[in-house]
């Protein structure tokens, strides 16, 4: 038996708005410790990486582990028909081959309940290690999703260079260039509006923006991002999900050849 | 060129 009641069910909501273009399916897993799920993108080099903590539930009951195989896309649609102020209740007998959404409006005047058909997904886990990384760069995360914006107007790739200047992103394309230096801002009125760069040593990689432009549709979960960087490693691109947990995303450097 | 290298080159498939 599962029950999962999230009192902030739009969390639920913008979670799934910012997988559901990055996989088509995937495994929700669910445990003691949490809710989450990893999936790799069709080509195998972008991985997501969720976690909502079992503490950030209003209700957790888990029995025994379970993985839920569903299509993103349509628990999208599902989701969708939730109100933002709903409070959302995942729903699973044991063995079932469904999964029961209920949407709770603040005022308990409308109780909806959608079913969805759970799918048998062979997904590939891949065991992330605890990295130490070069650079760890945290900044809005609106600031950080206009310039993955702008520049893929220009370009196909950025190149991302932490050095004791800044970060900076870079692209080139039929038309021209573009350089976009971020300094470390730490004396703004919010801590949420600050740049901050932990550098150990100076790194430069290069990625595909259409990754990144995929990555920033999770900026409505949090105001800040935090790029971590390391020349031998993918980047993490990470959002903290308040009092919950965090959705990560991993994406492979491109290689000269 | 560049090249994209998959998730595998740097994780262990578990």
């Amino acid at each position: 038996m599962l029950e999962l009641r999230l009192v902030q069910g739009s969390l639920l909501k913008k979670v799934l708005e910012a997988v559901k273009d990055l996989v088509n399916d995937a495994n929700f897993d669910c445990s003691a410790t949490g809710f989450s799920l990893q999936a790799m993108d069709s080509s195998h080099v972008a991985l997501v990486a969720l976690l909502l903590r079992s503490e950030g539930f209003e209700h957790y009951r888990c029995d025994r582990n379970i993985s839920m195989g569903m299509n993103l896309g349509n628990m999208a649609k599902m989701l969708k028909c939730a109100g933002n102020d709903d409070i959302i209740t995942l729903k699973a007998d044991d063995g079932s081959d469904v999964v029961t959404f209920m949407f709770e409006s603040p005022t308990q005047d409308k109780i909806a309940d959608f079913e969805m058909k759970l799918m048998d997904i062979d997904s590939e886990h891949l065991g992330i290690p605890e990295a130490e990384y070069h650079a760890i760069v945290r900044m809005p995360s609106s600031e950080f999703a206009r310039i993955c914006k702008d520049l893929s107007s220009i370009g196909d790739t950025v190149v991302i260079s932490v050095t004791k200047e800044g970060v900076k992103f870079s692209t080139r394309g039929d038309i021209g260039t573009a350089n976009i230096v971020c300094r470390q801002n730490t004396t703004v009125d919010k801590p949420e509006e600050a740049t901050v760069i932990e550098m150990n040593e100076p790194v430069s990689l290069t990625f595909a923006l259409r990754y990144f432009n995929s990555f920033t549709k999770a900026t409505p979960l949090s105001n800040t991002v935090t790029l971590s960087l390391s020349s031998e490693l993918p980047v993490v691109v990470e959002y903290k999900i308040a009092e919950m947990g965090y959705i990560r995303f991993y994406l492979a450097p491109k290689i000269e050849d | 060129d560049i090249f994209q290298n998959a998730l595998v080159a740097y994780f262990d498939s578990k």
